[in-house]
Protein backbone atom coordinates (compact mmCIF):
# COMPACT_ATOMS: atom_id res chain seq x y z
CA UNK A 1 0.00 0.00 0.00
CA UNK A 2 1.42 3.36 -1.26
CA UNK A 3 0.41 6.99 -1.15
CA UNK A 4 -1.20 7.87 -3.94
CA UNK A 5 0.98 10.53 -5.94
CA UNK A 6 -0.28 13.65 -6.20
CA UNK A 7 1.17 14.66 -9.62
CA UNK A 8 -0.64 15.02 -12.40
CA UNK A 9 0.02 14.12 -16.44
CA UNK A 10 0.05 18.19 -16.77
CA UNK A 11 2.30 18.16 -14.15
CA UNK A 12 4.44 15.83 -16.24
CA UNK A 13 4.07 17.44 -19.43
CA UNK A 14 4.87 20.89 -17.23
CA UNK A 15 8.30 18.56 -15.72
CA UNK A 16 9.31 16.97 -19.16
CA UNK A 17 9.16 21.19 -20.41
CA UNK A 18 11.39 22.29 -17.47
CA UNK A 19 14.32 19.67 -17.96
CA UNK A 20 13.86 19.91 -21.81
CA UNK A 21 14.40 23.73 -21.09
CA UNK A 22 16.91 23.79 -17.85
CA UNK A 23 18.46 20.44 -17.78
CA UNK A 24 18.57 19.40 -22.04
CA UNK A 25 16.11 16.54 -21.86
CA UNK A 26 16.08 14.93 -24.98
CA UNK A 27 12.95 13.96 -26.91
CA UNK A 28 12.58 10.04 -27.15
CA UNK A 29 10.84 9.13 -30.31
CA UNK A 30 8.52 6.86 -28.57
CA UNK A 31 7.88 8.22 -25.40
CA UNK A 32 6.90 4.97 -24.39
CA UNK A 33 10.29 3.21 -24.85
CA UNK A 34 12.75 2.06 -21.75
CA UNK A 35 15.21 4.50 -22.97
CA UNK A 36 13.01 7.65 -22.59
CA UNK A 37 11.55 6.53 -19.34
CA UNK A 38 15.67 6.58 -18.18
CA UNK A 39 16.33 9.47 -19.22
CA UNK A 40 13.52 11.19 -17.97
CA UNK A 41 14.97 9.78 -14.58
CA UNK A 42 18.61 10.79 -15.24
CA UNK A 43 17.67 14.46 -15.55
CA UNK A 44 15.34 14.23 -12.93
CA UNK A 45 18.19 13.10 -10.83
CA UNK A 46 20.45 15.95 -12.46
CA UNK A 47 17.55 17.95 -11.32
CA UNK A 48 17.51 16.85 -7.66
CA UNK A 49 21.59 17.18 -7.27
CA UNK A 50 21.77 20.42 -8.83
CA UNK A 51 18.59 22.06 -6.11
CA UNK A 52 19.88 19.77 -3.23
CA UNK A 53 17.13 17.56 -3.03
CA UNK A 54 16.74 14.13 -2.41
CA UNK A 55 17.94 12.34 -5.36
CA UNK A 56 15.03 9.92 -6.23
CA UNK A 57 14.74 10.10 -10.10
CA UNK A 58 11.09 10.40 -9.75
CA UNK A 59 8.68 13.64 -9.98
CA UNK A 60 7.89 14.60 -6.43
CA UNK A 61 6.18 17.05 -4.66
CA UNK A 62 9.56 19.12 -3.25
CA UNK A 63 10.80 18.10 -7.14
CA UNK A 64 7.60 19.92 -8.57
CA UNK A 65 7.68 22.79 -6.56
CA UNK A 66 11.27 23.45 -7.28
CA UNK A 67 10.20 23.61 -10.70
CA UNK A 68 8.00 26.39 -10.06
CA UNK A 69 9.70 28.73 -8.42
CA UNK A 70 10.45 31.85 -10.56
CA UNK A 71 14.19 31.60 -11.87
CA UNK A 72 16.75 32.63 -14.32
CA UNK A 73 15.56 31.30 -18.07
CA UNK A 74 19.56 30.58 -18.50
CA UNK A 75 19.71 26.38 -18.66
CA UNK A 76 21.36 25.03 -15.22
CA UNK A 77 23.76 22.81 -17.95
CA UNK A 78 26.28 24.48 -19.85
CA UNK A 79 24.58 25.80 -23.16
CA UNK A 80 26.85 28.32 -24.18
CA UNK A 81 28.12 26.84 -27.11
CA UNK B 1 30.29 29.08 -9.10
CA UNK B 2 30.98 27.76 -12.63
CA UNK B 3 31.58 29.23 -15.99
CA UNK B 4 30.42 28.43 -19.57
CA UNK B 5 32.47 25.81 -21.46
CA UNK B 6 35.84 26.99 -22.53
CA UNK B 7 35.80 29.84 -20.17
CA UNK B 8 33.84 32.00 -21.91
CA UNK B 9 34.77 36.05 -21.70
CA UNK B 10 34.83 39.67 -22.82
CA UNK B 11 38.79 39.36 -24.33
CA UNK B 12 38.50 43.04 -22.70
CA UNK B 13 38.15 45.16 -19.96
CA UNK B 14 35.50 47.99 -21.06
CA UNK B 15 32.13 46.13 -22.04
CA UNK B 16 29.55 48.53 -23.68
CA UNK B 17 26.02 48.10 -22.78
CA UNK B 18 22.77 49.83 -24.83
CA UNK B 19 20.46 52.06 -23.69
CA UNK B 20 17.12 50.61 -23.09
CA UNK B 21 14.56 51.09 -25.87
CA UNK B 22 11.75 49.59 -24.89
CA UNK B 23 11.53 50.21 -20.88
CA UNK B 24 9.07 48.20 -18.84
CA UNK B 25 6.12 50.33 -17.90
CA UNK B 26 6.69 48.88 -13.84
CA UNK B 27 9.03 51.38 -13.03
CA UNK B 28 10.21 54.62 -13.91
CA UNK B 29 13.03 55.61 -16.59
CA UNK B 30 15.46 56.50 -14.20
CA UNK B 31 14.30 54.12 -11.91
CA UNK B 32 14.92 51.18 -14.63
CA UNK B 33 18.44 52.97 -15.84
CA UNK B 34 19.63 52.85 -12.43
CA UNK B 35 18.55 49.43 -11.78
CA UNK B 36 20.63 48.52 -14.33
CA UNK B 37 23.51 50.73 -14.21
CA UNK B 38 23.72 49.38 -9.86
CA UNK B 39 23.57 46.31 -11.10
CA UNK B 40 26.11 46.29 -13.71
CA UNK B 41 28.65 47.84 -10.90
CA UNK B 42 28.13 44.94 -8.61
CA UNK B 43 30.53 43.22 -10.96
CA UNK B 44 32.50 46.37 -11.84
CA UNK B 45 33.35 46.45 -7.99
CA UNK B 46 35.53 43.31 -7.76
CA UNK B 47 36.92 43.11 -11.46
CA UNK B 48 38.71 45.50 -13.80
CA UNK B 49 35.56 45.73 -15.83
CA UNK B 50 34.71 48.89 -16.67
CA UNK B 51 31.04 49.27 -18.16
CA UNK B 52 30.39 52.03 -21.07
CA UNK B 53 26.94 52.94 -21.93
CA UNK B 54 26.02 53.75 -25.64
CA UNK B 55 23.46 55.45 -26.93
CA UNK B 56 23.23 54.15 -30.63
CA UNK B 57 24.75 51.39 -32.27
CA UNK B 58 25.52 47.45 -31.18
CA UNK B 59 26.95 47.28 -27.42
CA UNK B 60 27.95 44.19 -26.46
CA UNK B 61 25.62 43.89 -23.72
CA UNK B 62 22.24 44.87 -25.60
CA UNK B 63 19.36 44.94 -23.35
CA UNK B 64 15.31 45.12 -23.63
CA UNK B 65 11.93 44.07 -22.05
CA UNK B 66 10.19 41.63 -23.99
CA UNK B 67 7.25 38.98 -23.91
CA UNK B 68 6.65 35.45 -24.66
CA UNK B 69 8.64 34.89 -27.92
CA UNK B 70 11.23 37.83 -29.12
CA UNK B 71 13.23 36.50 -31.62
CA UNK B 72 16.14 34.79 -30.05
CA UNK B 73 14.36 30.98 -30.29
CA UNK B 74 13.87 30.97 -25.90
CA UNK B 75 10.43 32.34 -25.72
CA UNK B 76 9.13 34.00 -22.37
CA UNK B 77 6.30 32.29 -20.42
CA UNK B 78 4.13 34.84 -19.41
CA UNK B 79 4.21 35.99 -15.48
CA UNK B 80 6.08 34.13 -12.94
CA UNK B 81 8.51 31.17 -13.99
CA UNK B 82 11.18 32.33 -16.35
CA UNK B 83 11.75 35.87 -15.74
CA UNK B 84 14.70 36.78 -17.91
CA UNK B 85 17.96 35.26 -19.45
CA UNK B 86 21.03 36.16 -20.96
CA UNK B 87 23.87 34.71 -23.51
CA UNK B 88 27.45 34.59 -22.91
CA UNK B 89 30.10 36.37 -23.87
CA UNK B 90 30.65 36.20 -27.88
CA UNK B 91 29.73 38.12 -30.80
CA UNK B 92 26.31 39.37 -31.97
CA UNK B 93 23.15 38.00 -29.51
CA UNK B 94 25.94 37.19 -26.85
CA UNK B 95 26.44 39.33 -23.95
CA UNK B 96 22.63 40.36 -24.73
CA UNK B 97 20.26 40.07 -21.64
CA UNK B 98 16.30 40.13 -22.20
CA UNK B 99 13.80 40.70 -18.96
CA UNK B 100 9.95 39.43 -19.31
CA UNK B 101 8.18 42.27 -19.20
CA UNK B 102 5.33 39.94 -18.06
CA UNK B 103 6.80 39.52 -14.68
CA UNK B 104 6.47 42.56 -12.27
CA UNK B 105 9.28 44.21 -11.95
CA UNK B 106 10.36 46.41 -8.37
CA UNK B 107 12.93 48.63 -7.27
CA UNK B 108 13.03 47.38 -4.39
CA UNK B 109 9.79 45.81 -2.86
CA UNK B 110 9.72 42.52 -2.06
CA UNK B 111 6.12 42.41 -3.93
CA UNK B 112 7.30 41.85 -7.59
CA UNK B 113 10.48 41.14 -8.72
CA UNK B 114 13.69 43.72 -7.75
CA UNK B 115 15.05 44.54 -11.19
CA UNK B 116 18.42 45.37 -10.06
CA UNK B 117 18.64 41.79 -8.34
CA UNK B 118 17.54 40.03 -11.66
CA UNK B 119 19.42 42.22 -13.85
CA UNK B 120 22.78 41.41 -11.19
CA UNK B 121 22.17 38.02 -11.93
CA UNK B 122 21.55 38.25 -15.73
CA UNK B 123 24.70 40.18 -16.26
CA UNK B 124 26.80 37.55 -14.35
CA UNK B 125 25.80 35.45 -17.66
CA UNK B 126 26.81 38.24 -19.75
CA UNK B 127 29.87 38.15 -18.56
CA UNK B 128 30.68 34.33 -18.44
CA UNK B 129 29.45 32.68 -15.42
CA UNK B 130 27.08 30.40 -14.95
CA UNK B 131 24.46 29.01 -12.23
CA UNK B 132 26.08 28.41 -9.14
CA UNK B 133 25.39 25.16 -7.19
CA UNK B 134 25.72 27.56 -4.04
CA UNK B 135 22.29 29.01 -2.72
CA UNK B 136 23.80 31.87 -1.05
CA UNK B 137 25.11 33.04 -4.33
CA UNK B 138 23.68 35.62 -6.82
CA UNK B 139 24.48 33.40 -9.62
CA UNK B 140 21.71 30.98 -8.10
CA UNK B 141 19.19 30.36 -10.57
CA UNK B 142 16.18 30.36 -8.48
CA UNK B 143 15.17 33.83 -7.53
CA UNK B 144 15.21 35.22 -3.93
CA UNK B 145 14.68 38.90 -2.32
CA UNK B 146 17.20 40.54 -0.86
CA UNK B 147 17.26 44.19 0.07
CA UNK B 148 18.70 46.04 -2.41
CA UNK B 149 19.65 48.77 -0.65
CA UNK B 150 22.58 46.37 1.99
CA UNK B 151 23.21 44.17 -1.17
CA UNK B 152 26.40 42.74 -1.32
CA UNK B 153 28.02 40.47 -3.90
CA UNK B 154 28.86 37.12 -2.04
CA UNK B 155 31.96 35.66 -2.24
CA UNK B 156 31.19 32.79 -4.64
CA UNK B 157 30.62 35.19 -7.21
CA UNK B 158 33.38 37.09 -6.46
CA UNK B 159 35.46 34.08 -6.72
CA UNK B 160 33.85 33.16 -9.69
CA UNK B 161 34.03 36.46 -11.61
CA UNK B 162 37.74 36.39 -10.54
CA UNK B 163 38.35 33.21 -11.71
CA UNK B 164 37.90 35.06 -15.60
CA UNK B 165 38.86 38.63 -15.39
CA UNK B 166 40.99 38.92 -11.79
CA UNK B 167 40.50 41.46 -9.12
CA UNK B 168 40.43 44.85 -9.30
CA UNK B 169 43.72 46.17 -9.41
CA UNK B 170 42.85 50.10 -8.23
CA UNK B 171 42.53 49.84 -4.60
CA UNK B 172 39.69 50.93 -2.24
CA UNK B 173 38.14 53.75 -3.76
CA UNK B 174 34.56 53.95 -5.42
CA UNK B 175 34.48 56.30 -8.27
CA UNK B 176 31.69 57.44 -10.47
CA UNK B 177 32.84 59.55 -13.69
CA UNK B 178 30.74 60.55 -17.09
CA UNK B 179 31.82 61.03 -20.46
CA UNK B 180 31.16 60.48 -23.85
CA UNK B 181 32.64 58.22 -26.73
CA UNK B 182 32.71 58.70 -30.32
CA UNK B 183 29.31 56.58 -30.30
CA UNK B 184 27.57 59.23 -28.36
CA UNK B 185 26.63 59.99 -25.29
CA UNK B 186 28.12 57.52 -22.58
CA UNK B 187 28.06 56.68 -18.85
CA UNK B 188 31.48 55.27 -17.47
CA UNK B 189 31.31 53.23 -14.07
CA UNK B 190 34.29 52.10 -12.33
CA UNK B 191 34.14 50.65 -9.14
CA UNK B 192 37.60 49.43 -7.33
CA UNK B 193 37.71 46.47 -5.15
CA UNK B 194 39.15 46.24 -1.62
CA UNK B 195 42.34 44.45 -0.73
CA UNK B 196 40.39 42.62 2.50
CA UNK B 197 42.83 41.43 4.95
CA UNK B 198 42.75 37.56 6.94
CA UNK B 199 41.11 37.76 9.99
CA UNK B 200 41.40 34.19 10.69
CA UNK B 201 45.19 34.51 10.45
CA UNK B 202 44.88 36.06 13.99
CA UNK B 203 42.70 36.57 16.67
CA UNK B 204 40.29 39.21 15.64
CA UNK B 205 39.00 42.36 17.80
CA UNK B 206 36.09 43.70 16.35
CA UNK B 207 35.28 47.80 16.19
CA UNK B 208 31.95 47.40 16.21
CA UNK B 209 28.70 45.01 15.53
CA UNK B 210 25.41 45.50 14.62
CA UNK B 211 22.22 43.88 13.39
CA UNK B 212 20.16 45.26 10.43
CA UNK B 213 17.07 43.26 9.14
CA UNK B 214 17.95 40.09 10.89
CA UNK B 215 21.83 40.12 9.65
CA UNK B 216 24.60 40.59 11.52
CA UNK B 217 27.76 43.34 10.50
CA UNK B 218 30.94 43.04 12.46
CA UNK B 219 32.85 46.35 11.85
CA UNK B 220 37.00 45.92 11.84
CA UNK B 221 39.40 48.99 10.60
CA UNK B 222 37.65 50.08 7.75
CA UNK B 223 36.12 46.77 6.43
CA UNK B 224 32.55 44.92 7.76
CA UNK B 225 31.73 41.08 7.93
CA UNK B 226 28.04 41.33 6.54
CA UNK B 227 26.70 37.72 7.71
CA UNK B 228 22.95 36.81 6.30
CA UNK B 229 20.81 33.78 7.38
CA UNK B 230 21.20 33.03 3.44
CA UNK B 231 25.15 32.58 4.27
CA UNK B 232 27.17 30.04 5.93
CA UNK B 233 30.57 32.41 5.61
CA UNK B 234 30.22 36.32 6.06
CA UNK B 235 30.49 38.62 3.32
CA UNK B 236 33.33 40.39 4.35
CA UNK B 237 33.59 44.38 1.50
CA UNK B 238 34.69 48.03 2.74
CA UNK B 239 32.53 49.91 4.93
CA UNK B 240 32.26 52.54 2.13
CA UNK B 241 30.93 50.23 -0.55
CA UNK B 242 28.35 49.62 2.01
CA UNK B 243 27.11 52.84 3.51
CA UNK B 244 28.78 55.13 0.96
CA UNK B 245 28.04 58.28 3.36
CA UNK B 246 29.65 56.73 6.28
CA UNK B 247 33.30 57.48 7.87
CA UNK B 248 36.03 55.10 6.64
CA UNK B 249 36.37 53.32 10.32
CA UNK B 250 33.48 53.01 13.60
CA UNK B 251 33.91 52.78 17.08
CA UNK B 252 29.95 51.45 17.82
CA UNK B 253 26.92 50.46 15.95
CA UNK B 254 23.44 49.62 17.07
CA UNK B 255 20.15 49.23 15.10
CA UNK B 256 17.12 50.79 16.58
CA UNK B 257 14.64 47.72 15.72
CA UNK B 258 11.37 50.86 16.47
CA UNK B 259 12.73 52.54 12.76
CA UNK B 260 15.38 49.90 11.31
CA UNK B 261 17.89 52.64 10.89
CA UNK B 262 21.37 52.08 11.94
CA UNK B 263 23.57 54.28 13.90
CA UNK B 264 27.30 54.54 13.89
CA UNK B 265 29.54 56.13 16.11
CA UNK B 266 32.83 57.75 15.37
CA UNK B 267 34.99 60.20 17.88
CA UNK B 268 32.47 63.03 19.05
CA UNK B 269 29.70 62.32 15.83
CA UNK B 270 27.47 60.09 15.10
CA UNK B 271 25.25 59.03 11.94
CA UNK B 272 22.16 57.36 10.98
CA UNK B 273 21.19 55.31 8.37
CA UNK B 274 17.96 54.01 7.09
CA UNK B 275 19.18 51.54 4.10
CA UNK B 276 22.48 52.84 2.73
CA UNK B 277 20.70 56.68 3.06
CA UNK B 278 22.12 58.92 5.69
CA UNK B 279 19.02 60.49 7.07
CA UNK B 280 19.55 64.60 6.75
CA UNK B 281 21.76 66.86 8.78
CA UNK B 282 23.93 63.98 10.21
CA UNK B 283 26.47 63.75 11.17
CA UNK B 284 25.48 65.16 14.38
CA UNK B 285 27.51 65.89 17.96
CA UNK B 286 27.58 63.13 20.54
CA UNK B 287 26.16 66.27 22.98
CA UNK B 288 22.97 66.00 20.63
CA UNK B 289 22.70 62.27 21.86
CA UNK B 290 22.56 63.40 25.72
CA UNK B 291 26.16 62.93 26.23
CA UNK B 292 28.05 65.02 28.14
CA UNK B 293 30.42 67.20 26.33
CA UNK B 294 33.66 65.74 28.07
CA UNK B 295 32.73 62.39 26.60
CA UNK B 296 35.19 61.93 23.14
CA UNK B 297 33.91 58.55 21.93
CA UNK B 298 31.76 55.92 22.13
CA UNK B 299 33.12 52.35 22.36
CA UNK B 300 30.52 50.49 21.85
CA UNK B 301 26.06 50.46 21.72
CA UNK B 302 23.78 47.66 21.60
CA UNK B 303 20.01 47.97 21.79
CA UNK B 304 18.19 45.28 24.38
CA UNK B 305 15.04 44.21 22.78
CA UNK B 306 14.11 43.27 26.66
CA UNK B 307 14.21 46.55 28.09
CA UNK B 308 13.96 48.60 25.46
CA UNK B 309 16.81 50.42 25.92
CA UNK B 310 20.39 51.38 24.55
CA UNK B 311 22.99 50.49 26.51
CA UNK B 312 26.00 53.02 25.94
CA UNK B 313 29.65 51.83 26.67
CA UNK B 314 31.90 54.58 27.43
CA UNK B 315 35.51 53.70 29.27
CA UNK B 316 34.04 51.72 32.68
CA UNK B 317 30.55 53.14 32.09
CA UNK B 318 27.72 52.96 30.28
CA UNK B 319 24.63 54.90 30.08
CA UNK B 320 21.06 53.89 29.17
CA UNK B 321 19.08 55.56 26.18
CA UNK B 322 15.68 55.33 26.42
CA UNK B 323 14.40 55.47 22.16
CA UNK B 324 10.75 55.63 23.06
CA UNK B 325 11.19 59.36 24.86
CA UNK B 326 14.88 59.87 23.02
CA UNK B 327 16.41 60.89 25.97
CA UNK B 328 19.43 59.11 28.41
CA UNK B 329 17.61 57.50 31.44
CA UNK B 330 18.23 59.00 34.63
CA UNK B 331 21.26 57.33 36.63
CA UNK B 332 23.65 56.65 34.59
CA UNK B 333 26.56 56.54 33.68
CA UNK B 334 26.91 53.36 35.85
CA UNK B 335 30.11 51.28 36.45
CA UNK B 336 30.26 48.62 34.35
CA UNK B 337 31.60 45.64 36.23
CA UNK B 338 29.67 46.85 39.10
CA UNK B 339 26.19 46.36 37.47
CA UNK B 340 26.69 44.08 34.32
CA UNK B 341 29.41 41.91 36.26
CA UNK B 342 31.44 39.61 34.72
CA UNK B 343 32.06 41.35 31.52
CA UNK B 344 34.99 43.18 33.17
CA UNK B 345 35.18 46.76 33.29
CA UNK B 346 35.61 47.74 29.21
CA UNK B 347 33.36 46.80 26.10
CA UNK B 348 34.97 47.00 22.60
CA UNK B 349 31.91 45.71 20.61
CA UNK B 350 28.10 44.71 21.96
CA UNK B 351 25.52 43.02 20.15
CA UNK B 352 22.21 40.76 20.15
CA UNK B 353 21.77 37.55 18.55
CA UNK B 354 18.79 35.44 19.08
CA UNK B 355 17.65 37.29 22.68
CA UNK B 356 21.16 36.65 24.35
CA UNK B 357 23.44 39.91 24.56
CA UNK B 358 27.55 39.42 23.14
CA UNK B 359 29.98 41.66 25.03
CA UNK B 360 33.39 41.91 23.06
CA UNK B 361 36.39 42.95 24.76
CA UNK B 362 39.79 42.33 23.01
CA UNK B 363 39.62 39.09 20.85
CA UNK B 364 37.07 37.51 23.39
CA UNK B 365 33.58 37.84 24.50
CA UNK B 366 31.29 36.62 26.63
CA UNK B 367 27.61 35.81 26.23
CA UNK B 368 25.33 37.47 28.82
CA UNK B 369 21.84 36.80 30.10
CA UNK B 370 20.49 40.13 31.07
CA UNK B 371 17.88 39.93 33.51
CA UNK B 372 19.99 37.20 35.46
CA UNK B 373 23.27 39.48 35.14
CA UNK B 374 25.20 36.43 34.42
CA UNK B 375 28.10 35.92 32.34
CA UNK B 376 27.13 32.35 30.46
CA UNK B 377 30.01 32.17 27.73
CA UNK B 378 33.28 33.32 26.70
CA UNK B 379 34.14 32.79 23.14
CA UNK B 380 36.17 34.17 20.72
CA UNK B 381 35.05 36.71 18.26
CA UNK B 382 36.75 34.58 15.43
CA UNK B 383 33.71 32.18 15.75
CA UNK B 384 31.70 34.88 13.98
CA UNK B 385 33.46 34.74 10.89
CA UNK B 386 33.23 31.01 9.68
CA UNK B 387 37.11 30.85 10.68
Amino acid sequence: CVPVSKVTVQDEGFAKGYLKRFFNLTEEKDPLSRKGADRMSKKLSEMQKFFGLRITGTLDDNTLEMMKKPRCGVADENIAR
Amino acid sequence: YSTFGDGLKWSKNTVTYSRIVDYTPDLSQAEVDDSIRRALEVWAKVTPLTFTKLTSGTADIMISFARLSHGDNYPFDGPDGTLAHAFAPSPDIGGDAHFDDDETFTFRSSTGYVLFLVAAHEFGHSLGLSHSEDRSALMYPLYSYKDPDTFVLPQDDVRGIQSLYGSNPSGDTTTTTTGSSPSGDTTTTTTQAPTIPDVCSSPVEFDAVTTLKGEMFFFKDSYLWHSSSQSSTPQKSLISSFWPNAPTSVDAAYENPGTGNVLLFKGNQYWQFRGKTVLPDYPKRLSDFGFPSSVPKVDAAVHVSSISRTLLFVNNKYWSYNEGWRRMDRGYPKFIHRHLPGIGHRVDAAFENRGQLYFSSGSRQTEYHYQRRRALHTLMNYLWLGC
